[in-house]
């Protein structure tokens, strides 16, 4: 089974 | 002070049904550009970003940076007030703690004028800083038909698997009970009238939650077309564009399948 990612994994604070 | 008038309320209302399921309270960021709206959900799994160009109003004004904290829920409740064809006017003070709504109709037999008036409030909510990537993948369909497949898949299983290949984009749903998969393939009658586009650098193959992408197609009631961004291991841009602005949303893939 998958795991859901989280934005925060992606996107950083500007 | 912001005084924005929008030739028709629709516009709002199918904005709000856009975004309301995924987040409760966001700050419409108003300034001379326009208003814009960023937030995520609270699992932090997908963002939307709305784009309103000043352009796109009948007339917009916007003397300085103006943050407007909005319950989204209570303004779906003001906005259920308009007709869909009401002249919409929101205005708000430099304080940004009330934003007050014009509704105008002419109708066969006199004017009608109503004004509301909602609460604002502070949100203190972390912008993200979205990266400017270059997708791998870029498809371009009629947004009626992304609506179709997703719902048709969260019948069955709760992710979906996009594949983008040579052959054409596919959607793979496996459910406990039952599994089910479309292929859309690039079809050179249909691209020649501009139905829809891939455009693919390298093949792409992500996983997510189909209870998101049902909840995005609630954009289709704003534009004809949705185009999805894909790479390998990045979080999927789904994005309406329609006369007067966008909104987009990024989902973040599922991992380890």
């Amino acid at each position: 089974p998958s795991a859901q990612g989280s934005l925060k994994d992606f996107f950083g604070k500007p | 002070m912001l005084e924005a008038k929008l030739s028709e309320a629709a516009l709002l209302k199918r904005l709000l049904d856009a975004v309301k399921e995924l987040v409760s309270d966001a700050n419409f960021e108003c300034n001379e550009e326009g208003i814009q709206l960023q937030a995520m959900d609270n699992s932090h799994v997908a963002l939307v970003s709305v784009k309103l160009y000043a352009s796109g109003f009948k007339r917009y004004r916007c003397d300085r940076p103006l943050p407007l904290g909005v319950n989204l829920g209570s303004l779906t409740k003001v906005l259920k007030c308009a007709k869909d064809d009401d002249i919409c006017t929101l205005k708000a003070g430099d304080d940004a703690d009330i934003l007050s709504l014009t509704y105008e109709a002419k109708s066969a037999y006199a004017d009608r004028i109503a004004e509301y008036e909602m609460k604002l409030m502070d949100i203190d909510a972390d912008q993200l800083g979205i990266p400017d990537t270059d997708y791998d993948a870029s498809v371009t369909m009629p947004s009626s038909e992304f609506l179709r497949i997703v719902r048709d898949l969260s019948l069955l299983g709760e992710s979906v698997r996009i594949e983008v290949s040579k052959e054409g984009i596919r959607f793979v749903s496996d459910g406990e009970a039952a599994n089910g998969n479309i292929l859309i393939k690039q079809n050179a009658e249909a691209s020649g009238k501009k139905k829809g586009s891939i455009e693919m650098n390298s093949a792409v193959t992500l996983t997510f939650s189909l209870k998101y992408l049902v909840n995005f197609s609630k954009s289709s009631s704003l534009s004809k077309k949705v185009q999805l961004m894909m790479s390998n291991d990045v979080p999927l841009l789904v994005s309406y564009a329609f006369n007067q602005g966008h909104i987009r949303y990024y989902l973040a893939p599922k991992i380890g399948d």
